[in-house]
Order: C-alpha cells, then sequence, then structure tokens
C-alpha cells in the first residue's frame, strides 16, 4: 500500500 | 487541479485582496475582527509548515506565501498602524479566541491521520480554520453598519469553502485513494457556519439594501 497522504490543498 | 479548486483558491485570493484594500487604501479595519486575523495567521503558519520539507508546484508555494503574508501583514496592521488601529472596533471584538485554540489542539493530538509532528499541526489548523471565522460573525452582528467590503470579504471567505467542498467531490470521483474525512469534516463545518451569513447576504443583495444582521 502507497504512502498515500495529500497535502497539495491550499 | 480542477476548476472548482482553482476558484476556491481564487476566491480566497480575491477575499484577502479585498480585506487588503480596505485595511491598505481606506486605512480602515472597521467592522473586521482581528481575533478572526489572528486565529488565520496560526491557521496558516501551522498548515503550511511542509513549504520547508515538500514542494508540489511553484503556484502552491506561492500561494502559500501569499497566504502566510497577507494574514501576517493583515494583523500587524490592524494592531501597530496607527490610522488602521484606530478604526478596529475594539469594544466590540469581545470574543475569547483563545478559548478555540486548546481545544482544537487536543482534538488534532486525538484525532489525526497520522501521529507526527507536521501531520497534528496540519490537522489543527484544519479544526482551527474551521472556526475561526467565529469573532468576525459576532462582530458582523454586533456592528450596525457594515461597509460592503467587509461584507464582501466575508462572502468570498465562505465561497472559497463552498468551492472546496465541490473540489472534494470531484477529486472523491476521479482520483481512487482520495478519502479525507478529517478534512471534508471540517470542511463541511466550516461552510456550514456560513450560511446564516449567506441567507441574510443574498437577501440585502436581491433587495439592493445594505448588509444588516440581526442581532
Amino acid at each position: 500500500e502507497e504512502d498515500y497522504f495529500d497535502h497539495d490543498e491550499l | 487541479m480542477n476548476i472548482f479548486r482553482l476558484a476556491g483558491d481564487m476566491t480566497h485570493l480575491a477575499s484577502v485582496l479585498v480585506l487588503l484594500l480596505k485595511i491598505h487604501t481606506i486605512k480602515s479595519c472597521a467592522g473586521v475582527s482581528l481575533k478572526t486575523q489572528e486565529l488565520y495567521a496560526i491557521v496558516f503558519a501551522t498548515r503550511y509548515l511542509d513549504i520547508f520539507t515538500s514542494f508540489y508546484s511553484i503556484y502552491n508555494t506561492l500561494m502559500k506565501l501569499v497566504f502566510l503574508g497577507s494574514s501576517f501583514s493583515i494583523v500587524l496592521y490592524m494592531k501597530y498602524h496607527k490610522t488602521v488601529h484606530r478604526s478596529y472596533d475594539r469594544e466590540q471584538d469581545t470574543f475569547r479566541h483563545w478559548f478555540l485554540v486548546l481545544p482544537c489542539l487536543l482534538l488534532a493530538l486525538l484525532i489525526h491521520e497520522k501521529f507526527t509532528f507536521l501531520e497534528v499541526l496540519w490537522t489543527f489548523s484544519l479544526y482551527l480554520e474551521a472556526v475561526a471565522i467565529l469573532p468576525q460573525l459576532v462582530l458582523l452582528q454586533r456592528t450596525r453598519n457594515i461597509d460592503n467590503l467587509t461584507g464582501q470579504y466575508v462572502f468570498l471567505l465562505g465561497g472559497y469553502r463552498g468551492l472546496y467542498i465541490l473540489n472534494w467531490i470531484y477529486r472523491y470521483f476521479t482520483e481512487p485513494h482520495f478519502v479525507h474525512w478529517i478534512t471534508w469534516i471540517s470542511g463541511l463545518v466550516q461552510t456550514l457556519l456560513y450560511a446564516d451569513f449567506f441567507f441574510y447576504y443574498s437577501q440585502s443583495w436581491k433587495n439592493n439594501k445594505k448588509l444588516q444582521l440581526p442581532a
């Protein structure tokens, strides 16, 4: 499982 | 980047510009809550610490710097610029905003996606942003004369959150791993806080009357 975390949003 | 997110970011940018315009050119911060602005400064300072650790795009970094810079300069303007400070409604802006900070921090320590320093601070910033508008809404309710710029500022700020919800719905259906309950729920709570304001704003706009919130 890829360590997917999205912080690209403002 | 989808159209909802871009529109949301642009609305957020516009809200900040409207506020800076009011403060910088008219040299007035009447009707603007310093408490809310202080909370936003904390929100951005804790959320955007990742400018030192990760790079997403030039757009992302630039926008982060703009929001950091504008929120801190608004606070400084309101606190230390003589003329601007004189127009500040200190007696009306009495919300005990520091009492919001600790519960948000505790909640972030309890409910988060990963227990790391940056992650907990990121989560804290989401919780705090959700409630940061409260002092501003209370001040608007107390201010009998809400000028157009202040009304537009709050309207744009609420619009930004609404557009982000559309962005999350869009991303949920187009990106297979995009599930972020914490972000969504705090974003939803934040948008709901504006519901009342939106109602009166649209009424005043429809009837072409000055915006006035019921006490």
